[in-house]
């Protein structure tokens, strides 16, 4: 969803922001009672959900996710980075409502997951750039 | 940033969801790790077994490659380096192919038949594996069929067996049917170890025409030409123990330009 900011000031039409121009958030801490960017940490915990039986391996794993102004809410088919682009784009086209990106993922590691399925054969399935290490926040 | 903040907040927070909520999550984690979900039916506890104990290896060399960062070729013992020497010449290129591929997948042995030391010779058996639940989008860039070989009594230890793996391509009534040679490997009788044999042709048969897939027959002769059972010669079969019992893996690689499903 799109955020207005009516507090930002107005440009010119013709105005095409610089990229390297601060978001809105650039500067931390954030006030007005806005959230600063944080990175948390999410442990899934494969015992926990239940899936100890079939899924071999690992125990479950560490997921960071951002959460504040500048938040990529994380879905089953985009990512962190493509959130990122996609709200630079949008922060192109329309610079006085939606704020550049300010966080994005700066180093992915991979994952692997060993499962059974209905046939008793295992696969061990790869992720190349799942888990989020750091981020620009 | 503040890292780590909320560690164990979640986590503990699951366990107070409601059913429904409970459920949502567990298909969303599902979703994003590109899981199929419970096994159907419900597995019992299984025992240790090769092929999963084989995937473990695997998972572990290639989680220790993720550490250590991409272009590591880091395989683990088991996999580069099985304990029968002929093997050695697998190592390379499988060391290149686990660590590009996408998805392994071991298949468990389904049939086996033989003919062995009672019936008149040349001894074989044979083995077949489903391979239908494949990975969508993904090709095959390798498979490998394992078989454990054991010491066995009455050999002499310097003997060299010739080990041969056949794709049956077309059976026929009353006759034999029709073989293509995949792979042999020559192997001191006195040697015990897990073998290998490159079955990448057979699998990439099967997976385009899945009714073509009739599967494999094994061979062990002497130096001069006599044909062996695999028994005799200790090729460990189904009845053999299930840490050591033959099975097929394969390794899949995401095609290089995979189509996105529209949003």
């Amino acid at each position: 969803a799109l955020r207005h900011n009516t507090q930002r000031r107005k440009k010119h039409k013709n105005d095409l922001p610089h990229p390297n121009r601060p978001g809105l958030f650039d500067q931390a801490p954030v006030s007005n009672g806005r959230q600063a960017c944080k990175k948390h940490e999410l442990y899934v915990s494969f015992s926990d959900l239940g899936w100890k039986d079939w899924v071999l391996a690992p125990p479950g794993y560490s997921a960071y996710y951002c959460d504040g102004e500048c938040d990529y809410p994380l879905g089953s088919c985009m990512n962190a980075t493509n959130h990122a682009l996609i709200q630079l784009v949008v922060h192109l086209i329309k610079p006085d409502e939606v704020p550049k990106a300010c966080c994005a993922p700066t180093k992915l590691s991979p994952i692997s997951v060993l499962f059974y399925d209905d046939n008793n054969n295992v696969i061990l399935k790869k992720h190349r750039n799942m888990v989020v290490k750091t981020c620009g926040c | 940033c503040v890292c780590g903040q909320m560690e164990g907040m979640v986590h503990s927070s699951f366990r107070r969801l409601s059913g429904r909520e409970k459920k949502e999550m567990q298909k969303e984690i599902l979703s994003i790790l590109g899981l199929p979900g419970r096994p159907r039916p419900h597995p019992p506890l299984r025992p240790p077994s090769s092929a999963p104990l084989f995937m473990l290896d695997l998972y572990h060399a290639v989680s220790a490659e993720g550490d250590e960062g991409p272009g590591v070729g880091f395989i683990p013992e088991s996999v580069s380096h099985p304990a029968l020497p002929t093997l050695s010449t697998h190592a390379a290129p499988l060391g290149t192919v686990v660590s590009e591929a996408d998805t392994v997948m071991s298949f468990v042995n389904l049939v086996e038949h033989e003919r062995d030391l009672l019936q008149p010779r040349p001894y074989w058996k044979e083995f077949r594996f489903d391979l239908t639940p494949l990975p969508q989008g993904e090709t095959v860039t390798a498979a490998e069929f394992r078989i454990y070989k054991t010491l066995t009594m009455g050999q002499r230890a310097n003997r060299t067996l010739h080990i041969s793996v056949y794709e049956i391509q077309r059976e026929k009534r009353y006759r034999e049917p029709e073989l293509v040679l995949l792979d042999m490997q020559s192997v001191p009788a006195g040697q015990e170890g897990w073998l290998a044999f490159d079955v990448t042709t057979a699998s990439n048969h099967w997976l385009l025409q899945p009714r073509s897939n009739l599967g494999i027959r094994l061979y062990v002769e002497t130096e001069d030409d006599r044909s062996l059972s695999a028994g005799w010669v200790g090729l460990v079969g189904r009845r053999g123990p299930r840490s050591k019992q033959p099975f097929m893996v394969t390794f899949f690689r995401a095609s290089q330009a995979p189509c996105r499903p529209p949003r």
